[in-house]
């Protein structure tokens, strides 16, 4: 996760998947920020935090098979950069979606608990903690 | 064929490509209708 | 590109070596095609678990969904996915000697390379830029392949035993003392595999209580040797000699954990060429920094043994520095000498040491004697011991195609890593579908090549790995430099930013 460019082409990612919800013409703009929080977190939550092991043979005799991707990011070693840049993130993008959103108390909760989705799988205190 | 390439597409199987395809001509149309709007 | 400083007092000629960075538009689109591939990848997974697709797979039958699972099915993802693709570029099979030309048996793929058909057609005269053959000796005529012949004959093939046992020949004699004098050492011992002269040696060199040093592009036969040692491993940066002094340090300061008793003993395993990378050890600064902390030095010579030194000897003879500095000399027969099997060197306690201690020497057949047999002879032959300079000439010409090969690579704008001697030439594709054009637009030019991707190199950093040999003729060499520039130009693969030379 931290190799060269990973961090741009994940910004960029959620940057397209933003103007590609924007372009959907009958849809709001309060929604559209909202859908881009959720498919995201949806997206960080599956991948990171829900799928275990490699999608490729590693030599460590399995060791990693049981592990997620965030547990296994940088050898398990904490409040490394790629795990802070992938914690404050989605704050940022929670932050922005409810300024766009208005402060709406519906799309509020929603997007607190998806925020809270991926957030709480990141705390140290849940590493390896089924 | 740079297309093929730098998408990866290059190596899936033509029904594969054409849904790739398919996809992003929709959600091209979409940006460029969408962008024309709001201009 | 990071040219890391060296201590150039160490140093009896220059050591130019570049690893040009990733551009990042290159890096950004690398990902954005490995994501849209990972995402067709689950479309076809979701069609293979509903049935809509026919899963070619092996998985268990229905009966056994209760055991344990024998395939673990996430990490088959990228086989099936991805690799299956494209892998029409790997494990070809050839029906000639893998010399400096070879012929390609032609298959076709009716399934998308689930399966293959022979065609029955023979590509003639291909130009093998894949194979490790560095002095040109993988060929079936010559004085290394009769001596071959009149051992197989006086030998036989196999040797039923162990060194231990009745598997202890002359001919492993006289080639354990010619390998010594060859490097340089007081003794040596010869095994029938190169992994397994790591893997099952390392576990009889170091134990509990000891701390293993690797290079974290170290080759996996000795990444599973330190893991069945037992010993505490920690690896350095590639090549990094700040890293390695770092790690040094603070097993001297520290000791082991918990307990902070000083290691037993520090060993650093290092290779001579990295064969994926296209480096060379900082030999001279391993060595500077094993005497300082007094640790053992590991030098694993699989490619650079004859391929590396005027004299052939490997990396020792590259930068002339002392043989009884490094501790155990390893190496492997494979790549220089058209045969197989690995050998150790070093002081003769050692050595007696293995052979009562090895795994190897107790447990595996030796080595075949034909093999021995073709072994001597190439050895003779590189330190001129034949009455001819066959051997000088194969070093010198080696050495003037891989600086030929590489210069000219760089001009044409290619990426390429590694030292300006080595005689493997990584030249770095990046995108995953570029992968598989380069190969097969090569093989339609009638270049054999060899391409390496994700994850056996970084994401970012997929490859075409071309190794130079001294067989190769300079019009070979522009033969294949010709059709680089053009599957170069037609794939746009000339990322490099450096001032063209």
């Amino acid at each position: 996760m931290n190799s060269r460019g990973m961090w741009l082409a994940y910004l960029l990612g959620i940057g397209l998947l933003h103007v590609i919800l924007l372009s959907i013409p009958f849809v709001s703009v309060s929604v559209v920020w909202t859908l881009t929080n959720l498919i995201h977190n949806m997206c960080m939550y599956l991948l990171l935090h829900t799928v275990k092991g490699t999608p490729f043979e590693t030599p460590d005799q399995g060791k990693a098979r049981l592990l997620t991707h965030w547990e296994q990011m940088d050898y398990g070693v904490q409040f490394t950069a790629s795990r802070k840049f992938l914690t404050i993130t989605p704050i940022i993008l929670y932050i922005l979606t409810s300024f766009y959103t208005k402060y709406d108390g519906v799309h509020f909760i929603i997007n607190t608990f998806s925020l809270l989705s991926v957030l709480i799988p990141k705390m140290p205190q849940l590493h390896g903690v089924r | 064929y740079q297309y093929l390439l730098i998408t990866g597409i290059y190596v899936l199987e033509p029904w594969e490509k054409s849904i790739f395809n398919t996809v992003l001509f929709t959600m091209v149309a979409m940006v460029v209708y969408t962008s024309y709007v709001f201009v | 590109s990071h040219i890391v400083g060296h201590n150039a007092v160490l140093y009896n000629k220059p050591f130019v070596e570049s690893f040009e960075e990733t551009p990042l538009l290159v890096a950004v689109l690398t990902y954005m095609g490995y994501g849209i591939l990972t995402l067709f990848g689950y479309l076809r997974d979701f069609l293979r678990h509903w049935k809509i697709e026919k899963c070619r797979v092996a998985s268990e039958r229905d009966e056994q969904k209760d055991f344990v699972p024998l395939y673990q099915d996430f990490e088959n993802f990228y086989t099936r996915n991805l690799y299956m693709r494209i892998r029409d570029n790997w494990n070809r099979p050839i029906c000639s000697v893998p010399g400096a030309k070879m012929d390609v048996v032609e298959r076709v793929t009716h399934d998308y390379n689930w399966t293959f058909e022979h065609t029955g057609t023979v590509l003639k005269n291909v130009i093998n830029m894949g194979s490790y053959n560095y002095l040109g000796f993988a060929e079936n005529t010559g004085p290394c392949a009769d001596s071959a012949a009149e051992a197989t004959v006086k030998y036989g093939v196999g040797v039923s035993g162990t060194r231990h046992e009745i598997g202890n020949l002359d001919k492993h004699e006289e080639l354990e003392k010619l390998v010594a004098r060859f490097l340089g050492v007081e003794s040596s011992m010869a095994f029938g595999m190169g992994f397994a002269t790591n893997s099952m040696n390392i576990p009889s060199l170091a134990g509990k209580g000891c701390l293993t040093l690797s290079d974290e592009l170290n080759h996996a036969s000795l990444v599973l040797g330190a893991r069945l040692s037992g010993s505490t491993i920690r690896v350095f940066k590639h090549n990094n000699m700040q890293s390695l002094e770092k790690l040094l340090r603070d097993a001297i300061v520290h000791g082991q954990p918990r307990t902070h008793r000083p290691w037993k003993k520090i060993v650093i395993l290092v290779e001579g060429i990295y064969s994926m990378e296209g480096s060379i050890v900082r030999l001279p600064e391993v060595i500077a920094l094993k005497k300082k902390y007094k640790a053992y030095l590991y030098l694993d010579e699989a490619h650079s043994i004859g391929a590396l030194g005027p004299r052939g000897r490997g990396v020792v003879d590259y930068f002339g520095v002392d043989p009884h500095d490094v501790d155990i000399m390893m190496g492997t027969f494979t790549k220089s000498f058209g045969a197989s099997g690995g050998y150790i060197g070093g002081k003769k306690e050692l050595i007696d040491y293995l052979r009562t201690h090895s795994h190897s020497a107790i447990y595996a057949t030796s080595m075949s004697p034909p093999v021995a047999q073709q072994i001597i002879t190439s050895m003779k032959c590189i330190m001129g011991e034949d009455g001819t300079t066959l051997g000088q000439e194969r070093l010198r010409q080696l050495s003037e195609n891989t600086t030929y090969f590489r210069r000219r690579l760089h001009e044409m704008g290619f990426i390429i890593y590694g030292n300006e001697n080595s005689p493997v030439v990584p030249l770095m594709l990046y995108m995953p579908a570029k992968i598989g054009a380069f190969g097969r637009e090569m093989l339609k030019r009638n270049i054999g090549i060899v391409v390496v991707g994700f994850p056996a190199t970084p994401i970012i950093e997929s490859r075409a790995r071309f190794c130079v040999s001294a067989a190769h003729t300079k019009d070979m060499l522009d033969t294949a430099l010709n059709a680089i520039s053009e599957v170069g130009d037609l794939l746009q693969l000339k990322y490099s930013r450096r001032t063209r030379l």
